[in-house]
């Protein structure tokens, strides 16, 4: 049964993207099957993995080649990968008159079926993308900084959730909220991990793990690699730490 | 003569939000009359500076309100501002159909007569109200994170650029490039700083100043407050000495 996760926030540079490589690569690295979608017009993920071939998920979307065909294997992590291309804003346009059009991404992945887990990296902006992303998702990971413009943000994102699970997906479910860039040094970080933690709201739904601030995470994809390359490091740490707790999670939820 | 700067970059977290403040607010301190423009559906802005309440920038742009009566003071930052508001996402779907709804928020502002600066903070994205705010500036800032990720997608956002400059507002003009976060601890910050100057492209557009990493601009948002406050702050000399900078930039780009 392939665990379909969406890697969501509408906030900015949370961590969506470090999380979606580094979680699937520590999955990888522990024997699971994974692919990593990128669904950002962006390409944040497919530029760290030096990818930049034909077809992407924008040839898949709009249906000119099966999922199967633009799956290519991103060998410095162990996972395989769908592309994002650079028309990928354009076909966002173009969905919106088909039927069904928050299902499309949905229905083009049901081809796929020996993957464990697949992974899909959003971009930060409330879409017909990133509502495809969520309804092909059987649950999500929403990455959340340890800083407060982050934390405000929180609410009306989850309005907007509840909203789309409403209309459609009731079964969404979500896997967890992951503190991220947590700055051991400073206070505010400290003081908004115990915020979210003693929210009735986020407390119950957040990650034991928690993921630390460290260099490493942020120069790895000059390099192509995912952190998990460093076993030593923090960042390597905290993210199989992470894929050990999503793993026991898995269909319980 | 009003100078209309949007603050733009569809990459996430790279500081849009925090410049507008902090820069708006040290502009402020030297005298100038500056407001300040949540076009961000996320409202980051609005909730920093605690304000709730109607009309905001969503009524301005569906005629409901001039924009003069959407303006509410900041007496922390000294800054005046038109907020977002929860239906902004809903009220860009609806421009959608306008005639010459690119030019919706231009058309707008312009009876507002006695601003020195007005600043426009943007949501990392790519739809109509981005392109609203572009095409409603005489210029535009663009932050950019010191690191890897946040420099890759440059490349594609200047391709962008040059697209609804060339289709919309031939006249924009790039007042510079503002790298933020600068962590002058890590090789990673250095070597991407360097990267930007050495680079044929972005060198030229680069501001002398730019801004490092100071955890009181992380802060600031949690009391309302801009970094201005702290005067001893890095983060508060930075934003001062980009004021100065902008300021002697003014109109002769
Ligand atoms: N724990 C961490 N420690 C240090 N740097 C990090 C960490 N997590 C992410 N980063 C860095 O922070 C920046 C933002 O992260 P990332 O791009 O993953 O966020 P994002 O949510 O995907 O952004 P966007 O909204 O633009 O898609 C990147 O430069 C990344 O390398
Ligand atoms: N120089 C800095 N030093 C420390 N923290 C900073 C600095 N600049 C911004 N921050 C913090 O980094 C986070 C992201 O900044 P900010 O929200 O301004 O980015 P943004 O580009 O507006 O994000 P979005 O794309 O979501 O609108 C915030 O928590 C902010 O307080
Ligand atoms: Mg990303
Ligand atoms: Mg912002």
């Amino acid at each position: 049964m392939t665990r379909i996760i969406g890697i969501v926030n509408l906030k900015g540079g949370v961590g969506k993207t470090t999380t979606c490589v580094n979680l699937g690569a520590a999955l990888a690295l522990k024997g699971q099957k994974v692919l990593l979608i990128d669904l950002d017009p962006q390409q944040s993920l497919t530029s760290w993995a030096g990818i930049d071939q034909w077809p992407t998920i924008s040839n898949v979307l709009s249906g000119e080649t099966d999922a199967s065909q633009a799956i290519v294997k991103w060998e410095k992590t162990g996972c395989w990968v769908i592309p994002s291309g650079e028309d990928l804003r354009l076909k966002e346009n173009q969905l919106t008159t088909l039927d069904q059009r928050e299902f499309v991404l949905k229905n083009k992945l049901q081809i796929l079926e020996d993957f464990d887990y697949m992974f899909i990296d959003t971009s930060p902006s409330y879409g017909l993308l990133t509502v495809n992303a969520i309804c092909a998702s059987t649950e999500i990971i929403i990455p959340l900084q340890t800083e407060i413009l982050a934390l405000e943000s929180t609410i009306p994102f989850f309005d907007t959730l509840g909203d789309i699970k409403e209309r459609f997906h009731p079964r969404l479910k979500i896997t967890g909220i992951l503190p991220c860039m947590f700055d051991a040094r400073t206070r505010l970080s400290k003081n908004t991990l115990d915020q979210m933690r003693s929210s009735e709201y986020l407390g119950p739904l957040l990650f034991k793990t928690f993921i630390r601030k460290n260099v490493r995470l942020a120069e790895t994809p000059a390099q192509g690699f995912a952190v998990t390359r460093y076993s030593s490091a923090y960042g390597a740490e905290d993210y199989i730490a992470l894929a050990e707790e999503v793993h026991s999670r898995g269909g319980e939820l």
